[in-house]
């Protein structure tokens, strides 16, 4: 899955997730990826999110509106991210998840679980992506 | 002020192609392009490159050997959305979410009719999403009697041992031959598990 948020230089913002799924789905089964608040969320006030992971159980907590809203509270982008995640692992401790969030000034964070997850981003006079690595919580 | 424009996404390596495709366009010609627009060709570039293989045509083939694509666009200036769920046949799953997001007033088209949508108004083309490879993932999936299998719950045949067709158990059925199966075989093993 590919989940990514956009900065105009105008300040404005927006979000999007494309997915094929899981491997050997029951067929007609419908993962995170298009679920408004799970692959992805932004509003432009605040921030954005985008997600990836075990769809079936992202799905159920809707991670990035929780980042997103976490944000709109006070939270920084890592608190908000891990609070996120934490969320879910509280319940599935075994689930794989990965999270991105970025507030609407840039400032970004990353948070997992299950694995070593990864980010890229680029912004201002980046001459390419770089790419940050996310221990799991 | 702030160090703008910025794209930001999930993973890394082949990923990045999508991160340099949607940051040049905000870059490069910032009085033309949105920050939808560059989430659009970000993502496009990942399905057209297939990244890791869970973007895209050719991968994540269900238990039928068929790729479907799910994607979702918004815009964080006026929350609208669009997406497609289990879109067939369509490889531009991205470019099909905005014109949901940019003609319809609903949040999500799915499966057959959103296809349907793709081809009467956009204009998309129809085409096998599967790939040699991923038909190779699948028919290597069967040989190993379906395993792993996101099947669970008491049903017959036992998923846990063979490919379906499945069905659910009932108290007339046979219980010889292990047919129940009540776990879920990605759950115990974290290595099989696939991931959206």
């Amino acid at each position: 899955t590919i989940s990514m948020v956009a900065i105009h230089s105008d300040g404005t913002m927006a979000a999007g997730t494309s997915s094929n799924g899981a491997t050997h789905k029951v067929p007609g089964r419908v993962g995170d990826g298009p679920i408004v608040g799970s692959g992805s969320y932004v509003d432009s006030d605040i921030g954005g999110c985008g997600a990836t992971g075990d769809g079936d159980i992202m799905m159920r907590f809707l991670p990035c509106y929780q980042a997103v809203e976490n944000m709109r509270r006070g939270l920084s982008p890592q608190e908000a991210a891990d609070d996120a995640v934490s969320r879910m692992i509280k319940r599935y401790p075994m689930a794989m998840t990965g999270i991105v969030v970025v507030d609407n000034k840039g400032q970004h964070a990353g948070a997992g679980s299950g694995w070593t997850f990864t980010y890229a981003f680029r912004s201002g006079d980046m001459k390419e992506a770089v790419t940050v690595t996310v221990p799991a919580l | 002020s702030m160090n703008l424009p910025m794209v930001i996404n999930t993973w890394a390596g082949p990923f990045t192609a999508a991160t340099d495709a949607a940051f040049e366009v905000l870059s490069l010609t910032p009085h033309n392009t949105t920050a939808l627009d560059a989430v659009q060709i970000g993502c496009a570039t990942c399905e057209r490159n297939q990244c890791d293989g869970t973007v895209g045509f050719g991968g994540s083939p269900d238990e039928n050997c068929e790729t479907t694509l799910d994607a979702l666009i918004m815009d964080g200036q006026t929350l609208r959305s669009g997406a497609v769920a289990g879109l067939r046949r369509v490889r531009d799953a991205i470019g099909v979410a905005r014109l949901v997001h940019d003609y319809t007033e609903h949040s999500l088209l799915a499966g057959d009719l959103a296809t349907r949508f793709a081809v009467d108004f956009g204009g998309f083309v129809e085409e096998n999403l599967a790939t040699t490879e991923s038909l190779a993932q699948c028919e290597a999936w069967r040989a190993a009697d379906c395993q792993p299998n996101y099947r669970a719950g008491h049903i017959v045949p036992d998923a846990g041992a063979q490919c379906g067709p499945y069905a659910p158990w009932k108290a007339s059925d046979s219980l010889d031959n292990a047919e129940l199966h009540e776990g879920n075989s990605f759950e115990s093993s974290s290595s099989k598990r696939s991931h959206d």
